[in-house]
Parts: structure tokens; C-alpha cells; sequence
């Protein structure tokens, strides 16, 4: 099944070798900008996108006009599979709530639905938009169980689902989702 | 399938991004160190190895005497599903042949294959050493097929197949396989 292997290749070439380090990326940030911008520690995590119709634009901040791209926190560079000092990074956002009071949140779209969306139109890859839909709620559970068993990434994510139909109704909709 | 979702992944996600700009990547290289290491074109192209036992060492250099890091190209940053900048970079490579003369080649592992590993370590994940046998034949299969179809991709990568048993008998196996 093709969500189960992208939701064991986030979580084994991505989640598990960034969440652990979120904590220390965050002080080393504060540091480095002598600020202290996520404030709380219920901030520390990555609020993870999984939108249900693979809709995935590159800028967050183009979804919805309370979200502003803030900065990046620092790399993290490994040695990976021959490639040297691969980088890692995290983006935070200031997302403004409905009484205008800027949140800010460390958030960005589960990247294998990407690869999903794409799947369903090139028809070499004989995949159709109900495998899509099928596919995408197979990736949310097998990350939601593989997540809930791993010691390493424990209250260091969220994994955020969205509804495509309250999209298109509400403007704030990905703001309001995220800062709840 | 799990492979054919990896495949596809590692195609729209990665090598459909970078292989393109390696042209560019190239010679902004060469500008820069005022060097052409990379002399002749028909080394301008990704070497990815493919191992069918899925073994995967993070430092290529451990596995052959006469493979050693050289350089990094520059990074490419694009702005990718919430992720601000982020950074893809090839490594670089010099590779001593029999005679010692030295070949500069670009090489990594196909990093999906480290998930098809661990997969099979993990119980959760209800993955056999032999479905990973399996579905690393199937990894390779569906990405030539792939990569043969792809306009943008064309003359810009070469799959090397690695035979586990032969690694054990040459110590120099490896090189030899990428500087053929
Ligand atoms: N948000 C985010 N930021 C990252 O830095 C990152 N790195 C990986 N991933 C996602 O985790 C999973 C596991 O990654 P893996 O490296 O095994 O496969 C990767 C890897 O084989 C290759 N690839 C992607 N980016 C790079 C890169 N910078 N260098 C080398 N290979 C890369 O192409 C595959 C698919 O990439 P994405 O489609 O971006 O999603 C990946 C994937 O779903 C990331 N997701």
C-alpha cells in the first residue's frame, strides 16, 4: 500500500531524526536572536498539515492572509546516504487570531501528500483521485499510530487534519485550525 | 506497493526537482572554486546507488578506500510544501581507479531504501526481509521505468544496481562500479 510505505519513510527519514532535536533548535534560536518568540512549551512542536484533497501549496502564507511566513530556525546538518551535511530545517509562522493576536507556530505540510497528488495525475502511475482519498487517510492513521508508539517524538507534533470543504467556506479557516 | 510509492516519491520530490538545474549547478560550481574537476559532460549526472540488501551507510567514503569526499555543489533552496528555503545539494566525490588515476564523480544513495531497511526491523511496520528484497527489486524497476519516460530528467542520472555478494569479496567493488 503506498500510504503505509510514505507514512514509515516520514516518520524513519524525517520525523524521527528532526522532532528530537526540535527542543534544542528552539533554545539555540532564542539565542542566536535574543528573543523568545515561542514562548510556551506547548509551542514546541511541528503542527503537521495533512490536508484530505492533497491540496499543497509551497507558501503557507498565500492559504490564508492571517498566516506570515516569520523566520527559519536554525539547520540541522547530517550525513545522509552519501549526500554530506544535508540540511534540515523548520520554518515558524505569526498566524493572527480573530481579535488580531499573533500566535506563532512551527507548521508545514506532510510532504509525501505532494508525491500522492502528483501520483494521481501522471498515468504512468496508475493511480486514480479515489486511490487519492483512500491513500491520504491511510497515510493520517498509519502516521497517527506510528507516531503514538514513538517514544523519541512524544508532544513534539501535531498532526492537523484538514477538511478541503471548510476551505473554500472560510477564509481563516487553516489560521484557525492551526492556532486552536 | 510500498516501492512503487517510494519511487514515485523519489521522483516528484527530489530528482524531478534537482536533475534539471545540474547543468547550472555545474558550472556555477566551477565559477566558483575556479576549478573543472567535473571536465568531462558525460559525468554531469547523479550516480545513484541502489543496493539490493539496502544497506546504506550515511559516509560513502566508509566503504571503499578509494572513494573519498571531495566537495559539495551549491544548494539549491526552494520554498517546498510550508518549508521556507529549503536546501536539496549533490556530494562530490573523488574516486581512485586501479591504476590511482582519480575520477570526479557526483554520487548518493537512494535515500528511500534506508525506510525499505528499517521498515523491515520494525514489527509495527509488518514487513519481512524478504518483502524488502522484494520491493527493493520492484524500487528499482519502477523508477528506471520512470526516469526513461522523463523528458526533464533525460541523460542526467545513471542507476548503479549493487550486488551484496560482490561487496563482501572486493573491497573496491563499489568504486569500480561508478567510475565504470
Ligand atoms: N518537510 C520536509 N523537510 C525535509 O527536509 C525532508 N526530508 C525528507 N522529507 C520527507 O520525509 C520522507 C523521507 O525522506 P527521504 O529522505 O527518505 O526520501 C526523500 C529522499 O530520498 C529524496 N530527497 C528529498 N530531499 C532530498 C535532499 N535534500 N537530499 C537528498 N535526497 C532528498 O526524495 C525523497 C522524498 O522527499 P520528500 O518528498 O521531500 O519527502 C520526504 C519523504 O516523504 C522531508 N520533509
Amino acid at each position: 500500500n503506498v500510504a503505509h510505505g510514505l507514512a514509515w519513510s516520514f516518520y524513519i527519514g524525517y520525523l524521527k531524526k528532526v522532532l528530537p532535536r526540535l527542543e534544542n533548535l528552539i533554545e539555540a534560536y532564542h539565542a542566536e536572536k535574543d528573543n523568545s518568540i515561542l514562548r510556551y512549551k506547548d509551542t514546541w512542536k511541528v503542527h503537521i498539515l495533512i490536508p484530505l484533497d492533497c491540496h499543497i501549496p509551497d507558501e503557507i502564507s498565500k492559504e490564508d492572509a492571517n498566516i506570515h511566513f516569520f523566520d527559519n530556525l536554525p539547520d540541522t546538518q547530517l550525513n545522509v546516504a552519501g549526500v554530506m551535511k544535508r540540511s534540515y530545517k523548520h520554518s515558524v509562522y505569526e498566524i493572527f487570531d480573530e481579535s488580531k493576536r499573533p500566535h506563532f507556530c512551527i507548521v508545514e505540510y506532510a510532504t509525501p501528500l505532494v508525491s500522492l497528488y502528483e501520483m494521481s495525475r501522471d498515468s504512468q502511475a496508475a493511480f486514480s483521485s479515489q486511490d487519492r482519498l483512500e491513500q491520504t487517510k491511510l497515510f493520517y492513521r498509519t502516521l497517527k499510530d506510528i507516531l503514538e508508539d514513538s517514544k523519541e517524538c512524544r508532544n513534539l507534533y501535531r498532526l492537523v487534519l484538514l477538511n478541503d470543504n471548510k476551505r473554500g467556506e472560510d477564509p481563516h479557516y487553516l489560521s484557525k485550525e492551526i492556532i486552536k
